[in-house]
């Protein structure tokens, strides 16, 4: 564990923290793309079966039981609730999520460092994550008014990944880890859609204005 | 573990 990491996972939990809080008290889900949590589900348990073949610490064994247990519920919240339900933008949140599923998958089993189903599945995961953010940031654009929890929590979403990139940056010259690619690749691409929001969050953080992409 | 082994992160 470093702090770049430590300070990444942080951040991730945060971001939860803050949705489902958006969600709890305000009853709505308003701004928030139900594909994006949806295909965050799919990472989590792709990426986390993990859980049944091999045990690394009490940290990650909680931590990725918080993460699946939080994303379903969100997706929870967002199709069930009587009332968070309604407030859901239906109509904006139109990116068609699945479609991206089968192409992370055939790259996983294209490429990947070993040709296992846990690394495979895992490899999955990554792909998945490094574009489940789109519908998102759609959905975003074309939101009028973004409220500061919505707009907080993408900035957290986006800075985890953000961090693991300084984390491995870290372990690769500190620990002399191996090259991995994969992440890495992965996790600078999920970072860098984020590029366009992080400039306008930051720009209307310093103008202290309201947030507000161009469509 | 083996600290090369990324798959301790999350």
């Amino acid at each position: 564990m470093n702090i770049f990491r430590l300070a990444g996972d942080m951040s991730h939990l945060l971001s939860v923290i803050l949705l489902l809080l958006k969600i709890r008290t305000t009853k709505s889900c308003a701004g928030i793309s139900l594909k994006t949590q949806e295909l965050y589900v799919v990472v989590f348990l792709a990426r986390y079966l993990n859980l049944f073949t091999r045990y690394y610490s009490f940290y990650n064994t909680v931590m990725k039981l918080v993460f699946i247990a939080t994303s379903v519920c969100i997706v929870w919240y967002m199709r069930f609730h009587k009332v968070v339900k309604q407030t859901y933008n239906k109509d904006l949140d139109t990116f068609r999520h699945y479609v991206v599923i089968p192409p992370c998958f055939l790259l996983a089993l294209l490429v990947h460092h070993e040709f296992t189903v846990m690394e495979v599945l895992w490899t999955f995961s990554l792909y998945l994550e490094a574009v489940a953010i789109l519908p998102q940031l759609i959905l975003l654009q074309r939101t009028r008014n973004i409220d500061n929890l919505t707009g907080n929590y993408i900035f957290l979403l986006g800075a985890y990944r953000a961090l693991y990139l300084l984390n491995w940056i870290y372990r690769f010259f500190m620990e002399k880890a191996q090259a991995r690619w994969i992440s890495w690749i992965s996790g600078l691409v999920q970072t860098a859609l984020y590029a366009d929001f992080f400039y306008y969050y930051i720009k209307s953080w310093k103008n202290n204005e309201k947030l507000k992409l161009p469509a | 573990v083996s600290s090369n082994d990324v798959k301790d992160e999350l």
